[in-house]
């Protein structure tokens, strides 16, 4: 088996938000009840249906098409379900599929569920191909139960069922006990003062903030509490280089030394973290350009344009920074492009808004502490808030010299 | 019979959309043919199918049956 995470309570509500159109309501409904069935026999785990509001796991139907859910599904056959590893909780089914009950005809609802929720409670896929777990759907079974390997990964994860662990408030001591991080000794940053290690807006609209081991997120209210690297993205070692997250392929690459992470949300890709041969090492920062859609490394006074997809010939790079990011400093501690579009370069205490010609604003630098991470106002030049469209912006859109020849630049990259 | 490039294309899609091959960082286009390769090997290996490294018919049956979406997380070091 392969853990791919865990919640950190185990009882857990769930929610069936629609049912298959050709299986009758109540078959397709205690299909997905024996289904978790199926866990909770094995593990001190309980579940509980609720008819309205917010659940834990959240279990629908949708076609090739969803306006909820990016992963499309491919008609009958081939992908019949996909779901979230914890603690996001969505597990989709296929509408397309003939989903069935109690016969060899169609995809038995039951065993996919209890598939799909195995991957919910935080379990990978198992190279047993008889398991429950194992990729392949091998087929309904009249007698279907859990195999060994099924059993021992979830009990991994939460442990064995015993009477003991019925206990309601024996359960919730042990959730609360758990630390949300790691006990290992390691200085908790001031996110008030001190140099960031990176930056990045993530998935879902989220901005997150890196130093040393710990990260937190950034929103236009405050900022969240802090939490070790490792706690959040598994097997991601503290003290980062660079972060970037790209909408266009989901992927979000770490940096560090001569290596590179690769994630998506919070689970890392196989295969990784990888060598890092045709950059070079020790990145000071990294951002995604919606605007070409090409991820940017920098180093010292210099930068590699990187599309994810395609081939890209880097004999052309290093390129200087000043030669396509007019006014922005060497050695950066971090960049992003932000959710106003704009891009944002961090250095020291300070950081820089570049406008569409990716020219540095009127009125930068400014004061991370103050305007990011919501600390106090220490000196009296820090006066804009993150975001604030200011009367000097305006200014600053007039395209000049230097700044066509960069967007030039880019255009012929494209190209290549 | 030989196969043509859309069979070709469908096993690398395949072995692509779900972990058995990884674009690099450096992004190229085409995966070598040692890749693919070794990455149906692995494949063969996690699906209890001969091994031969080869887009033999087993493995493009393997390839077509129902399954979930998530990817593998099957290499050599995992199989090992």
């Amino acid at each position: 088996y392969l853990l791919l995470g865990r919640w950190r309570k185990k009882h857990l509500t769930f929610r069936i938000l629609n049912l298959p159109s050709r299986l009758s309501s109540r078959t397709a409904r205690a299909a997905v009840h024996q289904a978790f069935n199926y866990w909770s026999n094995v593990a001190p785990l309980t579940f509980r249906e609720v008819q309205a509001g917010w659940a834990d796991i959240r279990l629908s139907f949708h076609g090739r098409q969803s306006p909820y859910c990016s992963n499309k599904f491919d008609g009958p056959g081939r992908v019949l379900a996909h779901a979230d590893i914890p603690e996001l909780g969505s597990v989709h089914f296929d509408e397309d599929e003939f989903w069935t009950e109690g016969t060899y005809q169609g995809v038995n609802l039951r065993i996919i569920a209890a598939h799909e929720l195995g991957h919910a409670l935080g379990l990978g896929h198992s190279r047993y191909t008889q398991a429950l777990m194992a990729p392949v759907y091998a087929g309904y079974r009249p007698y279907f139960e859990l195999h060994p390997d099924d059993v021992a990964g979830i009990q991994a994860l939460y442990g064995k069922k015993s009477p003991e662990t019925k206990d309601e408030e024996k359960e919730e001591t042990e959730v609360l006990t758990v630390p949300l991080v790691p006990t290992e000794p390691s200085p908790m940053p001031n996110p008030c003062s001190g140099e960031l290690d990176a930056m990045m807006l993530g998935p879902h609209g989220k901005t997150y903030a890196f130093k040393g081991d710990y990260v937190w997120t950034v929103t236009n209210s405050g900022r969240g509490p802090l939490f070790r690297v490792s706690a959040l993205w598994e097997g991601l070692p503290g003290n980062l280089d660079a972060a970037v997250y790209s909408p266009r392929t989901q992927w979000i690459h770490f940096f560090k030394g001569d290596k590179v992470w690769r994630y998506i949300n919070f689970k890392m890709s196989p295969g990784f973290p990888k060598k890092l041969n045709r950059v070079e090492p020790n990145l000071d920062a990294a951002l995604y350009w919606p605007l070409n859609q090409k991820v940017f490394l920098f180093k010292g006074s210099g930068y590699w344009q990187w599309d994810e997809l395609a081939r890209t010939d880097f004999s052309r790079y290093p390129k200087p920074i000043k030669e396509l990011f007019t006014g922005v400093p060497d050695q950066l501690s971090a960049a992003m492009s932000w959710q106003d579009g704009r891009v944002y370069f961090f250095k020291g205490k300070e950081y820089w808004r570049l406008n569409w010609q990716l020219r540095v604003e009127k009125g930068y630098p400014q004061n991370i502490a103050h305007n990011w991470m919501h600390c106090p106002l220490q000196t009296p030049a820090t006066i804009s808030s993150v975001g604030d469209e200011t009367a000097s912006v305006t200014g600053t859109i007039l395209s000049t010299p230097s700044a066509m020849d960069s967007i030039m630049d880019i255009t012929l990259s494209d190209t290549d | 019979r030989a196969l043509g490039p859309a069979e070709k294309k469908a096993a690398v899609d395949y072995l692509l959309q779900y972990g058995y091959l990884q674009k690099s960082l450096e992004g190229q286009d085409d995966f070598r043919p040692e890749d693919i390769m070794e990455a149906l090997r692995v494949f063969q290996e996690a699906s209890e199918l001969p091994v031969s490294g080869q887009l033999d018919d087993a493995t493009r049956a393997h390839m077509k049956q129902p399954r979930c979406g998530l990817e593998d997380p099957f290499n050599q070091k995992t199989l090992k």
